[in-house]
Parts: structure tokens; sequence; C-alpha cells
């Protein structure tokens, strides 16, 4: 079962919005998805239609108290389930080196608990590369790196490919990763532009599929659903789900 | 002269856009600005055109070896100065408590040195609400607040209100601020209603002139240009310039 980090440095590139948009399909699916927000403002957690709570029910609580993370997860009402965030989160990111092995506890956690022996994990995180968002790659077995498609998400997405990279001799591993690009307006030439110079750099790491900048998304949030419950033949809810498809076909989600 | 803090804690809502294009009309109505790069992802200096630097060249000079402000200006091409970021920096955010003064030091150093009595300074902030972007808030009189016109951006927007008038008792004054909404999208009927419940909430705080989703702005960058550069005639440049006329017309650049 897979553990996907949802990771881009870039902030409003569409990570949230992607991670409970591929939790949604999951469940659509017929899996069990676990979502994780790892993110202090827990964006997850609010889009999620779960209802705000206190540190000590939040992810927070498996670092500050060694909670079981099982303790901590809560039903959404779309089939998924969700660990969430809170703000005192961020007191995690300003502990660096304040413990070994702060960066492998989700790790460790995840598996001791056996929590995706059964079902997929995905992790929303924060637009920063801190101990957070490390914690979530080390976590996960592969990042799914939502880019948008301009100058600075370019820059971006080959600073997430030179981290994943760096990272490869301390994990003794490959980060499995795909970028997708999303946002996309495909009226503007600097979109199909900014498409060809990603298909070069990474090749077959680019999904195919693009998620146009698509009105049902920015609206599902308000509704506290995911798109395929809000506006289930919009365009939003057709790109995610040939999100969730290609992913699938290809492996990335074994 | 006015110091103005470019701070929103959402991610991509268009403080790096705001803060160069804010420079920029600064710079062609004949003021002599500077604008400082308070995230250590230095996005504003890569759209600066600005080359990348060394971190003894960047802000993080003047925290870790209190080099002066003065120091590490450098012009850009169009008629303002940058003191540019480096990834560095993000060790300043992992330092909180770790020196009684941090929050102050980079108002002492602007006064210090006098840096603008003269001109007009622009920080541009990381999507995070850590020590760097509590600095610029703590060293600047007024706080302009992009906010884009979707759910979580309007969540964010009230988050921001309550922080600033958390600081008020702190910083024994209330902070001006401007709210102005970015991206927007005239055709989606949601952008109106959130204007609207931003009017209700912010009243005169929020500015008259809204930001349009505008390609000019995403492709500016490419150029290393501010948009009245890149493209004199579009409705980025015509918005930016709307916005530099109210927030003068108003008083708040004064
Ligand atoms: N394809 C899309 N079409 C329309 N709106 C979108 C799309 N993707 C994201 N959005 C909207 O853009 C905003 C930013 O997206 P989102 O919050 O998912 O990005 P993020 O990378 O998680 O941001 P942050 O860095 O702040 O965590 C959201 O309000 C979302 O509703
Ligand atoms: N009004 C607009 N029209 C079109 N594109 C825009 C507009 N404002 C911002 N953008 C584009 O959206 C992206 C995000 O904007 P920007 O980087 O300025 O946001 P930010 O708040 O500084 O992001 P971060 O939180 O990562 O620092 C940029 O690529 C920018 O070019
Ligand atoms: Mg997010
Ligand atoms: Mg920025």
């Amino acid at each position: 079962m897979p553990r996907i980090a949802v990771f881009n440095q870039k902030g409003g590139v569409g990570k949230t919005t992607t991670a409970l948009n591929m939790a949604a399909a999951m469940a659509r699916a017929g899996e069990t998805p676990l979502a994780i927000d790892l993110d202090p403002q827990a964006h997850l957690s609010m889009v999620s239609g779960v209802s705000e709570g206190s540190a000590e029910s939040s992810i927070y609580a498996f670092y500050r108290d060694a909670r079981p993370l099982a303790d901590l997860v809560k039903p959404s009402q779309h089939g998924w389930s969700l660990i969430p965030a809170h703000l005192e989160l961020s007191k995690v990111d300003t502990q660096y080196g304040k413990g070994p092995n702060i960066l492998n506890r989700l790790k460790i956690g995840l598996v001791k608990e056996n929590l995706n022996g059964v079902r997929p994990v995905v992790v929303d995180c924060c637009p920063m590369l801190g101990v957070l968002s490390l914690s979530a790659i080390f976590a996960a077995d592969k990042v799914l790196v939502p880019v948008s498609a301009d100058y600075l998400a370019v820059k971006g997405a080959l600073q997430v490919e030179k981290t994943l990279n760096a990272l490869t001799p301390v994990l003794k591993r490959r980060i499995e990763r795909r970028y997708v690009v999303t946002r996309f307006d495909s009226r503007r030439r600097m979109s199909w532009d900014i498409y060809e110079s990603f298909r070069e750099r990474f090749g077959a790491d680019l999904c195919e599929t693009r998620i146009a900048e698509s009105v049902s998304l920015a609206e599902a949030p308000f509704s506290g659903k995911d798109v395929f419950t809000h506006a289930p033949g919009s365009r939003g809810a057709q790109d995610y789900q040939a999100l969730y498809d290609e992913l699938k076909a290809s492996g990335f989600l074994q």
C-alpha cells in the first residue's frame, strides 16, 4: 500500500487540493485511504469538513506525547479518514536537531502500528522544506509534486528534484516521484511552453494528466467536500479522476 | 517614508508579485524604493533580475555577522534596490527564543542606519508566521495583505487580522493594514461573493483596487522584469498602478 507525500516548497500550487482529491478518488475506488495533515496551518483539515480540534487530538499529540497515530484518526464524511493538524505543530519545525530521530518518527509510527498495511496514506505538506515536510518524505515511498505553470514554480520544481536526489544517499534508496502540472490554463501560450520544458526535464516522471484551472476545485472547500462530491461532472472532477487512473495504471499507487 | 511588510501566511496569494510591482510603481513615481527579500526561498530576488548571490551578500549576513544593511543593497535594473535573501536565512526562523531581541533587529537596523529616512521600504515575506515574518511586521509601520478570492484565503485573511490585532499590545500601537484582493477572476460568482464578504469584514481596510488574474503578471518574471517594464499597457500594469495610486491617495504610503 503506498505512502505518498504531496510536497512542493512553493506556496499555493495545489498541494492541499491534490491531497484532498486524491484521497477522495482512492475512496471512490473502494480503497480506505488515510490522509495526514502535516501543515500547521491545517488547510487539509479545514477543507475535509473535519471541525477544528485541540492540539491533543491532532498529529501534534503524536510528536509531543507519543500518542498512537491510530488514536488520532478521524473519519471524514466522504469515505476517507484524516489525522488533522494544528497550529502547535509548528513547534516541531523549530525542533530541528533537538532529537536525533525526529525525521524518522512518522515513518516508524506508521510502520509500527501497521497503519498502512491495508490502506494507502496521503500526507499533505506545508510550503517549506523543514522537519515536517522532510518527515513526510522520509515516511513516504513516493512523492507527488504538484507544480503550477509559472516561472517560480519552474524554479521550485528543479529545487524539489535536487532535494529528492540529495536525499537518495541518506535514505539509501531513490525516492519515486511524479510531477503533476496543476492550475493549468490551456489558453496561455506560457502554460504549454512550461509543460514542454517540464517534459524535457522530468521525462516519464511528469504526469500526462494536467489539472486544469477549474472553478469547481476552488468552490468545493466552501461545502467541506471533495470535488467529486461537490461537482461530479465538472472538469476538476474529471482531471483528478484521470490523475488517479494514470497513477494507478503506472504502478505509482502500488 | 513608509516601511511596508507584504505578508500573508497563505502560500501563493501574490505576495512576491505585489512586493515587486509596488516597488516598481514607487520607482516610476520618482521615489527610490528599497525592497527587502525576507523569504529564504528568495523569490523576490529571483524575479528582480538580481543574480543569485552568496549567503554573505544576502540579508542573512545582517543576522549572522551583523553586517550593515547598507552594505547588502543591490541595485536592480529598473529603478529600485534590493537586499536579496538566501536559503541560509531559514536558520533565523529556527532560532526563535535564542536571542531576546531577534524580532526587533531588523527594525533597529533600519532605524539606526536611517535607511528609510528618504526612501520607502517594501519587505516580502514567506508563507509562514515565524521569526522572519514577525520581524518584517515589527519593522514595518504598515502591512499590505494580498488575499486571493478563495476559501482558504478567506480563512487566512481572518487569521492575519487576528495576528495583527494580537500584536497591538506587544507593539503598543495598532498596525495599519490594507487587504488587497489578488488573482481576481471577475467571471466567477465566487470571486464577487468573497470580495463582498471581505468588504463587510474589513471595511475601509479593504482596497477598492482588485488585482485581476492577468497573464502579464505571470509572464513578467521570465524576463526578470516588473509588469510595467514587461507589459506596459497590460491589465496587470494598470491594476498595480491603480493600487499604488489608491494607497498613495489614502495616505497609506506616507
Ligand atoms: N486546478 C485548480 N483550479 C482552481 N483552483 C485551484 C486549483 N488548484 C488549486 N486551486 C485553488 O488555489 C488555492 C491554492 O491551492 P492549495 O491551497 O491547494 O495550494 P497549496 O499548495 O496547498 O498551498 P499552500 O502552499 O498554502 O499549502 C486554493 O484556494 C485552491 O482552491
Ligand atoms: N494577478 C495575477 N495574475 C496572474 N498571475 C499571478 C497574479 N498574481 C500572482 N500570479 C502568479 O501566481 C504565482 C504565485 O504568486 P506569488 O509567487 O507572487 O505568490 P506568493 O504569495 O509570493 O507565494 P509564496 O507564498 O510561495 O511566497 C506566481 O507565479 C505569479 O506569477
Ligand atoms: Mg496546502
Ligand atoms: Mg512569495
